[in-house]
């Protein structure tokens, strides 16, 4: 139902915000 | 304070756009439910799914831009970013939400809801990350 092939796939983790609570403060 | 400029959107968002989880799935991005997220970091070695909580919305440095503050995952660690008004973020059981719906429908034609404080939103960070 959906044709792949001629358009752009992206992946998933693309569309969500990376927030890593690593950085210094 | 954010570290960096407010980033034009990419063209995921845009209605239409095809998706392909973690299992190898491929979905419309409107069509994206909370469950594709959290199964897709399930099977993920590398990612992790986090609740990230939004505390404040603030006016950008530009106009057409906003400074989120989440607190994010467990320890509910501060995190800032800086995004376009119609930047759409996923919230948990609700679907994409933006600071302008408006802006977002008319630019991407992705039915967003409004983004609040207080929305929890997927977010993402590495496994093993403390």
């Amino acid at each position: 139902n959906v044709e792949p092939r001629s358009v752009p796939v992206f992946p998933w983790h693309s569309l969500v915000p990376f927030l890593a609570p690593t950085q210094s403060d | 304070a954010p570290s960096s400029s407010p980033v034009a959107l990419p063209p995921f968002f845009m209605r239409g756009s095809i998706i392909q989880l973690a299992d190898g799935e491929l979905k419309r991005v409107e069509d994206l439910k909370t469950e594709d997220f959290i199964h897709s970091a399930e099977i993920s070695s590398e990612l992790k799914i986090d609740s990230s909580t939004v505390e404040r919305i603030d006016d950008g440095q530009t106009p057409n831009a906003v400074v989120i503050q989440f607190a994010v995952g467990e320890l509910k660690a501060q995190v800032c970013v800086e995004v376009l008004l119609e930047y759409p973020f996923f919230v948990f059981g609700q679907g994409w939400s933006s600071c302008s719906p408006d802006r977002t429908t008319r630019l991407f034609e992705l039915s967003c809801a409004k983004l609040c404080v207080g929305d929890v939103c997927v977010s993402l960070t590495l496994r093993g990350l403390r």
